[in-house]
């Protein structure tokens, strides 16, 4: 498996280092 | 929902040899959303576990909470999932370290 689960409380920022990670910044 | 892509991440771009893409899963943080994680977990290669190194202190208890309940589910221990801790938005400068983070959580589990 190559999957990759991001998680922590609301608010700790992780959709953005999602979108971060996704696309390359 | 949580949000799912599969992607080269940038790291990789500069690395020589097979390029391996990732599957990355956004599972959303609320507590009623929590059920979730489990659908995910049992595929999961690794685990990174985000803190926002900010609002930490009045957050310590549930993030505390939430962290160790994540290393003690069955799929995580019986697999050696590895967990990473990230502190994030470190840019700004009233956000704590990550030394003081770590101890925090160690005395609050």
């Amino acid at each position: 498996s190559n999957t990759i689960v991001l998680t922590g409380l609301s608010g700790s920022g992780k959709t953005v280092l999602f979108y971060q990670l996704r696309d390359g910044s | 929902e949580p949000n799912e892509g599969t992607f080269i991440l940038n790291s990789e771009i500069s690395k020589k040899g097979k390029i391996k893409p990732v599957h990355l899963v956004d599972v959303p943080g609320h507590s009623r959303l929590r059920p979730k994680l489990d659908e995910f977990l049992p595929q999961a290669a690794g685990i990174v576990f985000v803190v926002d190194a900010l609002e930490f202190i009045p957050n310590l208890r549930a993030i505390s909470e939430y962290l160790y309940d994540i290393l003690t589910k069955g799929s995580v221990v019986k697999k050696k999932v590895p967990v990473v801790i990230c502190c994030n938005k470190t840019d700004k400068v009233t956000a704590h370290t990550k030394e003081f983070i770590r101890k925090q959580l160690e005395k609050e589990m």
